[in-house]
């Protein structure tokens, strides 16, 4: 069983972690609307029983097209990281 | 406070899962 705090702390630093992506391209939406479509794309691969064991995304896909989208932020990127589960 | 839209809040669900999925299994 989960503990419910741990929960609530990944839920906490989830939306803050949003939260920064949002500011931080503020004047670039377009890549916070790409940082979406990535996240989007894995967790319906991931839902699908369909796409297994043909997976869609893997962890290493997402965090290389992440990568590339967060060219020059790594802080941004390095607490991505923080996120997969295999990272 | 945050102003969220829908699709903010569906990327907050899936890092979450992400982050709950690493824990799992990291332990």
């Amino acid at each position: 069983p989960t503990p419910p705090e741990s929960d609530s702390l990944e839920f906490h630093n989830a939306i803050s972690y949003v939260n920064k992506i949002k500011t931080r391209f503020l004047e670039r939406p377009e890549i916070y609307r790409s940082f979406l479509e990535i996240l989007h794309t894995y967790q319906k691969d991931q839902l699908n029983p369909k796409s297994r064991p043909f997976r869609g995304m893997s962890e290493e896909e997402v965090f290389t097209e992440v990568a590339n989208l967060f060219r020059g932020q790594e802080d941004l990127l390095s607490e991505f990281g923080q996120f997969l589960p295999e990272a | 406070s945050y102003d969220f839209t829908p699709m903010d809040s569906s990327a907050v669900y899936v890092l979450s899962s992400m982050a709950r999925q690493r824990r799992a299994s990291l332990s």
